[in-house]
């Protein structure tokens, strides 16, 4: 564990914290995605089936264990508990056109053709365009509430700290799997539009919303 | 494609 990898998996956890509270305090899920939480929620449970066959740590485990709960929970809060509040109308990205391309690709391009390795190729390739319904419903509705906005931008930054990371073991542990770090780039690409108006805005105390 | 290592990140 070095430092980026450390300060990757803490944004990921406050992004979910984040995203939680925001619910939670607001009793709402107005401008958040059920499609995208649905993505994630596929995401770990498809990566994280080697909870069962390999044990790396205690951490890797419980983090596991914690993304697939919270991932869980998130779409309970949206499509059960506060389900009055949830922005269905504005919520129209088509899951299946990310889905399928993400499983054909994984079915081609992967390290091997065995049922654990396709099901975490597929999640990696989820997992770095899972966010666009969140980024289509924005688009949509041309703002973010600030708590969404620090949401998006403690899980964009997670994937970006992963790719220091990477380069760090390349040159120290000569480890790299390119599956990883090709979904992590186009991952950290697909945020960089709003981590662009995230700085100009948010961060100055403007509300976010997109150019006219 | 190499062979997969094993999987200690998130």
């Amino acid at each position: 564990m070095n430092i980026f990898r450390f300060l990757g998996d803490a944004s990921h956890f406050a992004a979910i914290i984040i995203l939680v509270l925001k619910i939670w305090k607001t009793r709402s899920c107005a401008g958040l995605s059920g499609r995208s939480q649905i993505a994630f929620a596929i995401v770990f449970t498809t990566r994280y089936v080697d909870l069962l066959t390999s044990y790396v740590s205690l951490y890797n485990s419980l983090a596991k264990i914690i993304f697939i709960f919270s991932s869980y929970a998130t779409l309970y809060l949206i499509y059960f508990r506060f389900k009055a509040t949830y922005d269905g109308n504005h919520d129209t990205f088509r899951l299946e056109f990310l889905l399928v391309p993400c499983a054909l690709l994984a079915l081609i391009v992967n390290h091997r053709f065995q049922v654990v390795e396709l099901l975490w190729t597929f999640s990696i390739y989820l997992e770095s365009v899972a966010i666009l319904p969140q980024l289509f419903l924005i688009s949509k509705t041309g703002e973010a509430e600030t708590i969404t906005s620090h949401y998006l931008f403690s899980l964009g930054s997670y994937r970006g700290l992963y790719i220091l990371n990477w380069i760090y073991r390349y040159y120290v542990q000569n480890y790299y799997d390119l599956i990883a770090i090709s979904a992590g780039v186009l991952q950290t690409l697909l945020y960089c539009d709003f981590f662009y108006l995230y700085i100009t805005r948010v961060i100055k105390g403007k509300a976010f919303a997109l150019p006219a | 494609c190499k062979e997969p290592q094993i999987k200690d990140e998130l």
